[in-house]
């Protein structure tokens, strides 16, 4: 079933997102 | 005294016995201090005591419904400046502002310390 | 508590064995039993990634630019699940106004967990569905439950 559902990553657990720097960020000059 | 406050800020932030130092790690989140200001010129100071080179820092000015879960200068009740290339940020748009020289880096860093003045309208 | 450490521990090898996505009338695919579920029966944990609340509504905003459908679970009002790139089966569980499964959050080991658990007694062969809970919206959600208590909307 993964496989119809591109760039998809099966988990067994929950994995925590690395949060980028400018993550909250719309622009930046 | 006005310290950080220790009811006013993201549950994930440290904060030292004193009240006077916080430390943060992974995403960005928010500490107010324990005053505020409505009218008035006002001015404070900080050190960075410490900063990882892979670190980044956003401090400023914040009103009370300001997302603590994000970094200050992410909404419109909050103003900031950034650590990584002096980059002002509010509403989330960030916009040049200084360019101390550091190497590699830009902004400021360890060792600096960070003045932060306001001016608000005095009331009638 | 212990009991629930203890049956969480086996819930991975579990899941695999004994769900299987299929095509659903509801919508899409669906997650379907292949053994006899018994009442309160822990069945499988919604995986993915942990995301902050905050960050909810840009990547809903960034999936529905790239018409990716937006696969979502709400821990608490801090965190939420997101399975959208990242996850497993349990994402595949479609909402019924009239479930037979319903969701908990677990903590083991100081770590949140969202589980699924039997509301009621499953049969082999019966698609896994559960209460999405969405709030309440201007702009509605048809659902396509079929079942006899069915709210209309999702939201």
């Amino acid at each position: 079933w993964s496989a119809f559902a591109p760039d998809f990553k099966e988990l067994d657990e929950n994995v925590e997102y690395e949060e980028r720097e400018s993550e909250y960020d719309l622009e930046d000059e | 005294k006005c310290s950080l406050a220790l009811h006013d800020r993201a549950p994930q932030l440290k904060l030292s016995d004193d009240r006077t130092c916080v430390t943060g790690e992974k995403g960005y989140s928010m500490v107010r201090a324990t005053h505020g200001v409505s009218h008035g010129s006002w001015y404070f100071e900080v050190t960075i005591k410490e900063k990882p080179s892979n670190s980044a820092l956003r401090i400023g000015w914040a009103q009370k419904l300001a997302n603590l879960q994000a970094p200050c200068g992410y909404d419109k009740f909050s103003y900031s400046w950034r650590s990584r290339k002096g980059t002002r940020f509010h509403d989330s748009i960030g916009k040049s502002y200084s360019r101390l020289v550091e190497p590699g880096t830009g902004g400021f860093t360890q060792g600096d310390v960070l003045g932060f003045y306001i001016n608000l309208p005095l009331l009638d | 508590d212990t009991c629930s450490s203890t049956k969480y521990r086996h819930l991975k090898d579990f899941s695999k064995s004994a769900l299987v996505v299929k095509r659903s009338p509801i919508h899409g695919r669906g997650l379907y039993t292949l053994v006899d579920l018994n009442q309160s029966q822990m069945i499988i944990e919604y995986s993915g990634e942990i995301i902050r609340n905050e960050l909810c509504d840009r990547r809903e905003k960034f999936y529905e630019s790239k018409g990716i459908g937006c696969y979502m679970f709400r821990i608490d009002e801090f965190e939420v699940i997101d399975a959208t790139t990242k996850g497993n089966q349990a994402r595949f569980i479609n909402h019924s106004c009239e479930p037979n499964c319903i969701s908990r959050v677990l903590v083991i080991g100081g770590h949140k967990h969202i589980v699924i658990f039997a509301q009621r007694a499953i049969s082999r062969g019966e698609e896994l569905t559960y209460d999405y809970k969405f709030p309440k919206e201007d702009v509605k959600i048809k659902c396509l439950c079929k079942s006899s208590k069915c709210r209309r909307y999702l939201n």
